[in-house]
């Protein structure tokens, strides 16, 4: 769980984008 | 459905401590998607250390078997082992 | 009856098969990542040869939210799991706001089994 969430906020904020939405998520789900 | 419950706020809890973290905020949706990930993924886990307790004609799972599981990523067995050492200390 | 090719299923293979320098088909690799949540002692062995091709694990997930026909093998358990983790994001891509799995599944949960 902590991976997941690590890598879905470091994508929201790659994109500076303030909340982790489901496609940040989607984006790093294929890495865990 | 009850274990299920307190997996997602326990996952709830730790987005809290990340989003405070990186001040940043989760949807709902995304910790339902990583509740339901880790619900699933559990029971992949659970499986497979049965099964690999069974093969060592053991019935009981030990941390051995917790190791095996963790034998894809070295930084994760890296990571189990030290735990284990630190509980068996 | 010999484990090796014949002389003549090597010349076919050769012929038909055999990926040639002239084919410029890279070498693949998955993308190397890191651990976020573990102090990674790992070192990423950054390869800079030109030919070689990172795959994208991101690149087709718009149509991983369900299986394909599969033969003979079916999919793996990992495999059906992951696909049934997007086929649900993708149910919920489209709530706003409240979450219904959320909102659910709290009716269940009991304050003495949070540790």
């Amino acid at each position: 769980v902590q991976e997941a969430v690590a890598r879905a906020a470091r994508q929201a904020k790659s994109e500076d984008l303030p909340t982790v939405d489901l496609e940040h998520l989607e984006k790093v789900l294929p890495q865990l | 459905e009850r274990l299920k419950a307190a997996v997602h706020y326990t996952v709830g809890c730790l987005c809290q401590e990340v989003a405070e973290e990186k001040g940043i905020e989760f949807s709902k949706q995304t910790i339902a998607a990583v509740s339901e990930i880790t619900f699933s993924q559990c029971e992949i886990f659970a499986k497979d250390l049965e099964m690999f307790a069974r093969h060592a004609k053991r019935s009981t799972i030990n941390t051995e078997d917790v190791k095996l599981l963790a034998r894809r990523s070295r930084s994760l067995l890296n990571y189990i082992t030290q735990k284990s050492e630190e509980l068996a200390s | 009856e010999h484990w090796a090719l014949t002389s003549e299923e090597f010349e076919v293979w050769d012929r038909l098969y055999r990926i040639q320098d002239s084919d410029g088909i890279k070498n693949v690799k998955l993308p190397q990542v890191r651990f976020e949540s573990i102090r990674d002692m790992e070192e990423i062995k950054e390869s800079c040869n030109e030919n070689i091709h990172e795959l994208s694990l991101t690149e087709w997930r718009i149509w991983q939210n369900r299986p394909f026909p599969t033969h003979m093998v079916d999919h793996s358990d990992r495999c059906n799991n992951f696909i049934s983790i997007m086929e649900k994001i993708e149910l919920m891509r489209h709530e706003e706001g409240a979450c219904t799995y959320d909102s659910e599944l709290m009716t269940y949960l009991h304050k003495d089994d949070i540790i």
